[in-house]
């Protein structure tokens, strides 16, 4: 059996993840920088961010591990950074 | 935390049940949300006064996806609850997703643990990182009835309201890090290859040949083991492990509970052994040795019945090793004992321990 490639996951689950950091790491939509170095990709960084909080390690990258966090339920408290 | 600033500048906070979820009586809601309330009023100078109509502090409220608050919800599993910090109108409101289930016992969603999660935050805690505090974001699977504020989650909200007038200034559980020195474990048994090692609400599991550990709640695994427990051993002949606590025991078959909790008495402990205090299970012997205090009993896992002459002291049948042992288990034809940080390596054909060790040498730090 072929084993399910990197790429594979990071496409299956790039739109959960997508709306996992818009939802709790302030992800923006739109404004995103133009180039291909990974420094400017507001969605590794925010990537990043996620796995350092979670003592995961930090790849950048869609891996098993951050998906299966990021499947986790848990608190949606996005407001409370924002609120006023 | 927010700023001290945005806390509350109060102490005397006021709070409305606005509607009920349908998934439990009225009154199992109410003790569920005064429960939550008072893990923070006993550890602060804090007070929660319920209110029926009129403003209030904290609005506590059971909706489902879009509630015109610009965080809608997103129906079963994923987002459990919201909550927003102090402040007037919508501050300190706290919504829960009613598209989950919410229960009063252990079974997914616990409303008490979600709720006391939930009005950390209304009272301006942020997220932790710690993994066992109650404001680490993801739900944890851990004994509602035995829960304690852990001292991650005291410290943040006392830094915004200061000590409770309690003349004993209440401590909360601290969550192990596995390369502390000085980590002492309840039990440790192999299970499947892999080595588990029990400290209070959590398991440390970990390959023996390397690779990550993973620190997860007992709960997590297995659903009705209690945290602390004594001493857990597994028996390849059936490929069971068992786990005790007190004066029971459950079954283990991988990751459910196959059976108990049964009492001590089944296995042919007398009635006077309360607890025991180590198991471990010696392959090439066929035999179980259970330690208790200065003494250990032999156990025959054929015969399922205890030695005749037993218990024996353990400075006999072990000679180095002295009472009161933590934990203990078999890898590799060799006994490995565990009191406070430290670790025996210990040779039974020889009767000698071969080196000692830190407690935590499995842990690869």
């Amino acid at each position: 059996f072929p084993a399910a490639s990197q790429e594979d996951l990071e496409s299956k689950y790039a739109k959960m993840a997508q709306k996992y950091l818009e939802r709790f790491y302030d992800l923006k939509t739109t404004g995103r920088p133009v180039g291909r170095n990974k420094n400017n990709n507001p969605f590794v960084k925010k990537l990043e961010e996620m796995q350092e909080f979670f003592g995961l390690e930090v790849t950048g990258k869609l891996d098993e591990k951050t998906v299966e966090m990021m499947e986790k339920p848990r608190c949606g408290v996005q407001d409370i950074g924002e609120y006023n | 935390t927010v700023p001290k600033s945005s806390a509350w500048q109060k102490n005397d906070i006021t709070y409305k049940i606005v509607n009920f979820t349908p998934d439990m009586p009225r009154a199992d809601v109410e003790s569920s949300i005064k429960r939550a309330f008072k893990v923070w009023s006993d550890v602060t100078p804090l007070t929660f006064t319920r209110v029926y109509q009129g403003d209030c502090d904290i609005e506590i409220q059971f909706v489902t996806g879009d509630h015109k608050d610009n965080s809608p919800f997103d129906g079963p599993n994923g987002v459990l609850a919201h909550a927003f910090q102090p402040g007037p109108n919508i501050g300190g409101d706290t919504h829960f997703d009613d598209d989950e289930t919410f229960t009063k016992n252990s079974q997914q969603y616990n409303l008490f643990l979600v709720a006391a999660h939930e009005f950390g935050h209304a009272l301006g805690l942020h997220h932790s990182t710690d993994e066992g505090a109650l404001m680490y974001p993801n739900y944890p699977n851990t004994d509602p009835d035995s829960f304690r504020l852990p001292q991650d989650d005291i410290n943040g909200i006392q830094s915004l309201y200061g000590k409770s007038s309690n003349p004993i200034q209440p401590t909360g559980p601290s969550t192990p890090t596995k390369c502390d020195p000085n980590i002492a474990f309840d039990a440790v048994m192999t299970l499947r290859g892999e080595l588990f090692f029990f400290v209070n609400r959590f398991v440390l599991r970990i390959n023996p040949r390397g690779g990550e550990s993973d620190l997860i709640f007992i709960q997590t695994l297995w659903p009705s083991v209690p945290s602390d427990i004594d001493a857990a051993y597994e028996n390849p002949l059936t490929g069971e492990n068992l786990v005790f606590k007190g004066n029971k025991y459950w079954n283990l078959d991988g990751f459910d509970v196959s059976q108990g909790p049964r009492s001590l008495t089944k296995l042919g402990f007398p009635k006077n052994v309360k607890k025991i205090d180590a198991a471990v299970h010696v392959e090439n012997l066929g035999k179980t040795y259970f330690f208790v205090k200065n003494k250990y009993y032999s156990y025959d896992e054929d015969k399922q019945a205890m030695d005749e002459g037993f218990p024996k002291f353990i400075a006999k049948g072990f000679p180095g090793m002295t009472p009161d042992i933590d934990a203990v288990f078999y890898y590799r034809g060799l006994l490995y004992f565990f009191q406070d940080s430290v670790q025996y390596e210990y040779n039974m054909d020889s009767k000698r321990i071969q080196q000692v060790l830190r407690s935590n040498s499995w842990m690869g730090c």
